[in-house]
Order: C-alpha cells, then sequence, then structure tokens
C-alpha cells in the first residue's frame, strides 16, 4: 500500500505545492535520512 | 624493491598536495616528472604505480585513527588520477584507454580485498576513491572548463567529458550489488552522487541516459531478486527506502527520465513495488500544467494536452524478438494467422518465479507482452497523426483487434498481464493516455467476449484498484479512466458478482 | 585470447574478479548466508554525508592579513543540516544553493562578516557564497581594483530638476574596511565589472 510520501518529500527538500520548483540532487547527501547528517559542498565556480 | 619506490613517490604526492593548492606548479612539475624520470612512463608502470598508491591508501584508511583525517592518501590519489587525464600528453593513446587501465587497476584490487576479506571488507575507502574523483572532475570541468587555459586541451577535455562518464558508469554496474553485496550500500551512494546523478541526467543529447538505465536497472533487478513475499531481508527494507528517496529526487528534478524511460523502468521493477510504480508512472513533464482529474466535468476526449504523444526514449520494438514481424504486419493487414503466431508467441518455456499478489510464478514473457502494447500504442498514435482519429479509436482497427485478440486467445495470465501494459500507459494526458483510456473502456463494456466476460472485467477492475487504493500519487489517466467506469449507466461496479462477493471492495467501489 | 588475461600484472586478480560475475549469470533463488552478511556489513559501513563531502587536501590560510583575524578560526565549521521547514519563497535567488543551511545563514549576516569571508577564504566554497549574497543584495564586483560596488538611487522629491540620485559606493577592503563613497569622477563601466 505504500506509505504517505510527505515526510519523505519533505526530507528531500521537495515541496510539491510551492510555485517554485527546486533541484534537489545537486545537494543530494545520501540515499538515507541517517546519513544525511551533514550538507555536502555542492558544485560552484569562482571567476579567476 | 621497485613497489617501495612506488609507495615513496606517492607518499611525496600526498604530502605536496598538503603543501600546496592542486593547481600549483609544484603539482605540475611533480607530475611531469613523474613520467620523465620512468615512473608513469609506460602503461604497465601506470598499473604497476596505481596498485601500490590504492593498497597504500586503503591500508591508511584502515590503520588511521577513525577521528582523524583517515582519506588523505585516497584524496590524493583521486586528485592524481585527474591530474594526470588533464596534464598528460595523448598523442599515443587516447584519453579513454588511460582512464579505463586506472579504472582496471583499482577495480582488480578491489575484487582481490572484498573476496579475501569477505564479512570484514570495507567499503568506505574505495566509495571514498570513487566519490573524490567526481569531485575533483567537478572542480576541473566547472563553468565549462574555463579552468583550462590552453585551448586545445579545453576542447579535448569537453570531448572527453562524455567519455569519462561512460567509463565510469561502466565500471559502477560492473560493481552492482548482485556482484558485490558488500559495496551495496556504498554502490546506491554513488548512482545518486550529486556529482554524478544530475550530470548524467542533464548531458546534452541525453547522452548520459542509456548508462543511467542501466544503473537503475541493476538496483530494481537486486531489488526484484531478493523481495520474497514470505520475507523481505531487512537490509533490501533499507535499499527499498533509499531507491524510493531517489526516485522521488529524479522526479523532482527531470521529471522526463521518468516520462521517457517508464517502459525499460518497469520491466526491472517487480510489481509489488505498487507505489514506487506509481511514482514512476504519474510523472509528467515539467512545464504541463495538469487539469484536475477529480474534476466532474472532465472529458477526455475534449483535453488538449491528450493530442500528444508523449515522448519515448527506448523504442519497445527492439524487444518484440521475433514477432515484430508478425506484429506489424498485423496492424497493415489483420489476419487470423498472423494472430495466431502472435498469440502463441508469448509463452515462456519454462516458469519463471514472480512474487505477485496472488501469484508466484508466470508463464508468460511479461516483457515481450509489455513491449507488443506500447509497440501498438505507439504505432496507433502516429497512425491518428497520418490519416485521422477514426483509425484508431474503432473497436474495428486491427490496433484494437490485436490487444483484443491476445486476450481471447491468451490464457488468463496473459489476460492479466494485457491489461496491466495497456494500464502502464494510463498516465499523464498525452495521446498515448486517451487511446489506452478508450480501448479499456471499450473491452470492458464489449460484449464479444462471452463467457469470459466477467473475469475480464474482473482483472480491469483490479488493475486499476490496485493502483488507486495505494498512498499517493496516482496516475491522472487511471483515476479519470477508473471514473468513467463508476459512471458507466449501463453496468453499474457495485453490482458485478466478483464486486458484490468481496465486502470490503464493495465497500470501496461503493464509497468511490 | 582476451589480452587482459594474458598480462602478468592482472593475475591473479583477476580470477577474484571473474568470481563475481557467477551470481549475474546464474542468480541464487534464495540469498545465501554468505551474501546476507556481507550486505549486513555494507549496511554498516554505509557512507555518510561526511564520506561524499568534497575533499580538501590544501587547507588555504587566511589570505590576507588582518587585525581581528586572530578570532576567527581557519577551519570552516561542518554545518549540520537543519530541517527544511521553509518551503522557497523568492524566485529570484531559487538556485541549487538557496536551500543550503550555508547560504541561508549567510543571508543574515552583516556586509562586514560578508566582505570578511570574501576576501579573506579565496578559492573556497565560502567565499562563493558570500560573493552570491553580495550580489543577491545589489552588489557588483570590479575584477578591475577587485572591490564590491553599489548603487545608490534616492529618488528625490517632486519637482526637484532630477527625479533620483545616484551615488556609487565601494568598500575599500585594503584600508579602511569601510564603505566609502565614489568620488565624483567615477565612471561606471559594465566590462569592469564580473558577471555573476
Amino acid at each position: 500500500l505504500g506509505i504517505d510520501l510527505s515526510p519523505v518529500l519533505h526530507s528531500l527538500g521537495i515541496h510539491p505545492n510551492s510555485v517554485y520548483r527546486r533541484k534537489v540532487l545537486d545537494t543530494f547527501q545520501s540515499p538515507w535520512v541517517e546519513t544525511s547528517r551533514s550538507e555536502v559542498e555542492p558544485r560552484f565556480f569562482t571567476p579567476d | 624493491t621497485n613497489k617501495e619506490r612506488m609507495y615513496l613517490v606517492f607518499t611525496e604526492w600526498v604530502k605536496l598536495l598538503q603543501r600546496v593548492p592542486s593547481d600549483d606548479v609544484g603539482v605540475l612539475v611533480f607530475i611531469r616528472q613523474m613520467v620523465s624520470k620512468g615512473v608513469l612512463d609506460q602503461s604497465d608502470k601506470l598499473i604497476e604505480f596505481c596498485k601500490a598508491a590504492i593498497e597504500l591508501s586503503v591500508n591508511s584508511f584502515k590503520e588511521s585513527d577513525p577521528t582523524s583525517e583517515v582519506f588523505i592518501a585516497i584524496d590524493a590519489f583521486s586528485t592524481l588520477i585527474v591530474k594526470l587525464l588533464c596534464l598528460l600528453d595523448f598523442s599515443q593513446s587516447t584519453r579513454k584507454e588511460y582512464f579505463e587501465i586506472i579504472f582496471s587497476t583499482i577495480t582488480l584490487v578491489f575484487s582481490e580485498d572484498q573476496a579475501k576479506n569477505g564479512n570484514n571488507f570495507n567499503e568506505r575507502p574505495y566509495f571514498r576513491l570513487l566519490s573524490s574523483l567526481l569531485c575533483e572532475w567537478e572542480y576541473l570541468r566547472g563553468h565549462n572548463f574555463a579552468k583550462i587555459k590552453d585551448a586545445r586541451a579545453r576542447k579535448e577535455l569537453k570531448e572527453f567529458e562524455e567519455q569519462f562518464f561512460e567509463v565510469f558508469a561502466s565500471f559502477l554496474h560492473a560493481y552492482q550489488p548482485i556482484a558485490f553485496p558488500g559495496f551495496s550500500f556504498a554502490w546506491i551512494t554513488l548512482l545518486s552522487h550529486r556529482m554524478f546523478l544530475p550530470r548524467l541526467l542533464r548531458l546534452p543529447d541525453k547522452k548520459g541516459w542509456p548508462k543511467l538505465l542501466l544503473l537503475f536497472s541493476d538496483l530494481l533487478k537486486f531489488m526484484g531478486q531478493y523481495t520474497k513475499k514470505s520475507h523481505v531481508p531487512d537490509a533490501i527494507s533499507v535499499v527499498y527506502k533509499g531507491t524510493l528517496r531517489i526516485f522521488l529526487a529524479v522526479g523532482n528534478d527531470t521529471p522526463e527520465f521518468l516520462v521517457e524511460n517508464h517502459y525499460v523502468l518497469l520491466n526491472y521493477l517487480p510489481m509489488v513495488y505498487m507505489q514506487l510504480r506509481n511514482i514512476i508512472l504519474a510523472a509528467f513533464p515539467k512545464k504541463l500544467s495538469i487539469p484536475d482529474p477529480y474534476d466532474p466535468n472532465l472529458e477526455i476526449e475534449k483535453t488538449e494536452l491528450c493530442q500528444d504523444a508523449p515522448l519515448i526514449f527506448y523504442d519497445p520494438v527492439q524487444d518484440l524478438k521475433n514477432l515484430k514481424k508478425p506484429v506489424d504486419n498485423y496492424l497493415r493487414i489483420p489476419t487470423t494467422s498472423l494472430m495466431r503466431t502472435i498469440s502463441s508467441g508469448v509463452y515462456l518455456n519454462e516458469y519463471e518465479r514472480e512474487n505477485g499478489i496472488g501469484y508466484d510464478k508466470t508463464a508468460v514473457d511479461v516483457k515481450l507482452i509489455n513491449a507488443i502494447v506500447l509497440h501498438v500504442g505507439i504505432e496507433a498514435a502516429l497512425e491518428k497523426e497520418k490519416t485521422s482519429a477514426n483509425a484508431i479509436f474503432n473497436t474495428e482497427s486491427s490496433y484494437y483487434t490485436i490487444l483484443t485478440n491476445l486476450i481471447t486467445e491468451g490464457t488468463t495470465e496473459v489476460k492479466f498481464y494485457v491489461v496491466q501494459a495497456i494500464s502502464n500507459q494510463l498516465r499523464y494526458p498525452n495521446a498515448h493516455t486517451l487511446w489506452f483510456n478508450y480501448v479499456l473502456k471499450n473491452m470492458f463494456t464489449s460484449n464479444e467476449w462471452g463467457d469470459n466476460k466477467a473475469e475480464i472485467q474482473e482483472i480491469i477492475i483490479r488493475t486499476l484498484l490496485e493502483r488507486i487504493i495505494t498512498n499517493k500519487p496516482h496516475c491522472w489517466g487511471v483515476i479519470v479512466t477508473f471514473t468513467d467506469l463508476l459512471r458507466l449507466n449501463d453496468e453499474s461496479l457495485a453490482d458485478l458478482s466478483f464486486i458484490k462477493d468481496i465486502p470490503e471492495v464493495e465497500l470501496i467501489v461503493r464509497n468511490l | 585470447e582476451n589480452d587482459a588475461f594474458r598480462n602478468p600484472l592482472f593475475q591473479p586478480q583477476l580470477e577474484y574478479w571473474l568470481q563475481t560475475k557467477r551470481p549475474l549469470i546464474q542468480p541464487y533463488e534464495d540469498m545465501p548466508v554468505s551474501m546476507a552478511s556481507q550486505l549486513e556489513s555494507s549496511l554498516l559501513n554505509c557512507p555518510d554525508s561526511l564520506d561524499a563531502d568534497t575533499p580538501h587536501l590544501f587547507q588555504t590560510p587566511l589570505s590576507l592579513p588582518h587585525p581581528t583575524s586572530i578570532f576567527f578560526p581557519n577551519e570552516t565549521i561542518r554545518l549540520v543540516s537543519s530541517d527544511h521547514s521553509n518551503p522557497p519563497t523568492q524566485s529570484k535567488h531559487n538556485d541549487i544553493y538557496s536551500r543550503t543551511f550555508l547560504a541561508r545563514i549567510m543571508s543574515k549576516f552583516d556586509l562586514d562578516t560578508l566582505f570578511f569571508i570574501f576576501y579573506h577564504y579565496q578559492g573556497s566554497y565560502e567565499q562563493f557564497l558570500s560573493a552570491r549574497e553580495l550580489s543577491h543584495r545589489g552588489w557588483q564586483f570590479n575584477k578591475v581594483n577587485r572591490c564590491w560596488f553599489y548603487k545608490e538611487v534616492e529618488k528625490l522629491p517632486p519637482g526637484m530638476e532630477n527625479a533620483e540620485e545616484i551615488t556609487w559606493r565601494y568598500f575599500d577592503y585594503q584600508k579602511s574596511w569601510l564603505a566609502r563613497r565614489c568620488g565624483a569622477e567615477f565612471v561606471y563601466r559594465e566590462e569592469e565589472f564580473e558577471r555573476i
């Protein structure tokens, strides 16, 4: 039957009702919440 | 010994990187000297050096105080790999070959480590090696390789990027959980790595998609193989949780990947994973504004979006095997003998295990049935564009009859899988959803089934219901189709005998 | 016949590699005990977000001498992710960084702090985020003199000759560590400014 996905989406930083959709894969810490306790440095570029 | 000398050189490299930034000229000079002084001037030496470097790095991890910096040597090795790919002269061999040699060496050391250590094998240093490799590559290629000043080198590296990810993905495919169970959780983490998954999703011309499909298939196959009705190992439950989150993230960032590859993904996804199946099928292209499927005034035939056929990345025609000609010929000119060939061609020679709800094995080639149904749908939508809607919204058309004949001439199992395959196309508003909605509605009310009518109706209701009673998301096309069936004047669903037989189901139907 | 099998450098490890192919070709019906325990072991050692973080072998020292620098740690603080309860509100700054803790906390930092991070943590992710935040606040970076500039537009009361008065400010990071007004001779040249 599956589960209520709201908390799962919340843990991913996905807000389905928000008008603004933000990408989450670029800051994805880990497939599991338990191993996502610190944020990871995403890609970035600094001009010379 | 030779090995000890390599240990020394590598140790110097590690120390150097801790003293200067990786862009420093000293780093460039060090690498130049590695080549000129004969450390890395031939591929055999490259293999020996990499072996020594990995062994040293992994041992360094194992022996380090866990609270200290345990990955220094490993990170240094990752940096070395990317620097070599960037700085060396590749007139004799290609970057791809060079990268493959390095990766092969890593693979052999990795294989030996896990074989010899069994349960004591620790995946973390190898995970870190690959993760840092991805990070170093990202640092190099930032802003389309803007850091590379030499124009020719920049051009070469841009061209190499696709191969970089292809090689990485190929080796990741070889490290899949079925082959290396001791690396499973690291593997899943790598597949969803922020420097890997979004890059492959967004490579130009969808170049990364075939490899991603392969990797997702590996994951789903693994899950499927060890999901038993009687018992799901705890570890597999955890795998599922992670897989769910990854699919939700992909659905958020790049729903097109799920939309265009639903056929492939569902071929490997065990059917008991109903919610995950719905997540894949409920995906829709980003800019689309979907009408409310619960709107009582909604008429699917008048929904504008249903004029457009969905994009399909992997053409199911490739999976039709020896039925391709009969199917295509039948669609052009339907004959009984062609139909007989098709109907008899969907069976397996041996049973296959399949953990379904109410069954545990299959005698039919489910993948083949999925391919036939989707192929017919694709052709029907094309036919509509070429000629007219009447050519396909017509119970006499070969597009419709090929499906009804499969059902008439097939066992209950075939009927079930054909209906499942049709329902898999009831997704967001598009031309396939529209046509298959028509097909299913007509199948439900048709009187050509004779004594089999109740059985077919039951299969249709079961198939749609099991997709609706799960937690969300639900597919737009399934909701609309089920609503259409609920609204039928001539046949009230709640009065059907197979519904009345099970009070819980009768209650659900009456409520709906 | 394959070359790989004839290369002595690949022996004996190739054997171990080949063994892993067996379950792919002939899947087990039920998970063997050995596989189950390897899977458990993998679960126990599951890499976490720290394992997946970007490596930094060379720790950049503070890039410029600064009188208060002794009060600031050399290491960046490993910020722990807090809950993502607030849905995105600003559409203008809706990039991949906007939902990270570090970017959100920087939006609360003083200009002073942002400039400090920018000039003293060169090449770092933190510098990048401070530049992003400054840019969001309307500051522009001059590639020539490496200063941040701000265009102040003041609406004048009706009846005045001009509708608005424009003043340019820049942050003097080299001497006074203050935002100063640009002199009357200042001319804005778009090509001198970095497009962020």
